[in-house]
């Protein structure tokens, strides 16, 4: 399988947009982003757990400088789709592991969540999938996290001389 | 920068697991997978929404066969992180549509969400990046959910003649 890790990228320019309590029907993503996608918002990175008692929480990223306007657009549809809140934090940044074959058993993904957690480096949001891992941090540990992740895949070195995935 | 969808796949063996209420600090993410890491337990897609009053709620899929040794592993962890509780729904099968250039704000998204919200099929995860959009849905939806995507991205039709994304 043999994952490999390419490189680490952080945005600095991203703001994290959550929906709270949103009712867990059919339909009710698209109620929510049709507003952003009818004004062109560039989302990235949506996430969305598991319902509990009825009710999912949905994050996701849009650029710093659309984040008061996103917020508008949804904030429009609180009643009607019947969530709790919109919550935005433009103080954080995206990193992400760009790779291949990087499924998660790999422990790729492990590997930087250790990296990221040994250096007090809390989470935000995380989403994964085989060519990249993205992660949400407060904006002030954006150095670091990109820092230690690449010593943790020692991108410093040609890549025949890395330790396993 | 025209987004191209490529495919629609549907996979019937995974189970999705969701651990709720993990305290939100740094670290405690790697805490979680080290034994499904250390078992080589597969796990695809994790998902995490923004952390709320100090917890975070996190799913990922994982193979049917695997999930209950998976859901062992984390119960056993359970005093030690502090969580809430490890839910397993096996009923549910893992649909993707694959592709590139897929960055959210191309409506490739919205129009996954449309189409799925319009056939009634309820979204229990979603996780988005630029080559993959993938949905947990309730298995009894896997087909409904393949053939109302393969159609709204008019996978019949020669790329060249499809409507633009
Ligand atoms: C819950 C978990 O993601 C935590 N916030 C961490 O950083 O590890
Ligand atoms: C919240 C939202 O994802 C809902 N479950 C839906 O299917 O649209």
């Amino acid at each position: 399988e043999g994952a490999v890790v390419t490189g680490i990228a952080a945005d600095r320019q991203a703001a994290r947009i959550s929906v709270t309590r949103i009712p867990d029907r059919a339909g009710a993503a698209a109620e929510l982003f049709e507003p952003l996608g009818r004004e062109a918002i560039n989302v990235d990175v949506i996430v969305q757990t598991a319902p509990q008692d009825g009710h999912c929480d949905l994050s996701f990223t849009v650029p710093k400088a659309s984040a008061k306007q996103a917020q508008q657009l949804l904030e429009g549809l609180r009643s009607e789709l019947g969530f709790a809140e919109v919550r935005v934090d433009d103080c954080v940044a995206k990193v992400s592991i760009v790779g291949a074959g990087m499924r998660s058993q790999s422990g790729v993904a492990l590997r930087c969540f250790r990296a990221l957690g040994q250096a007090g480096v809390n989470l935000q949001l995380i989403s994964t999938s085989e060519i990249k891992i993205s992660v949400v941090v407060d904006e002030r540990f954006a150095e670091v996290a990109v820092r230690v992740l690449h010593d943790a895949f020692e991108l410093d070195k040609p890549q025949g001389e890395r330790k396993g995935l």
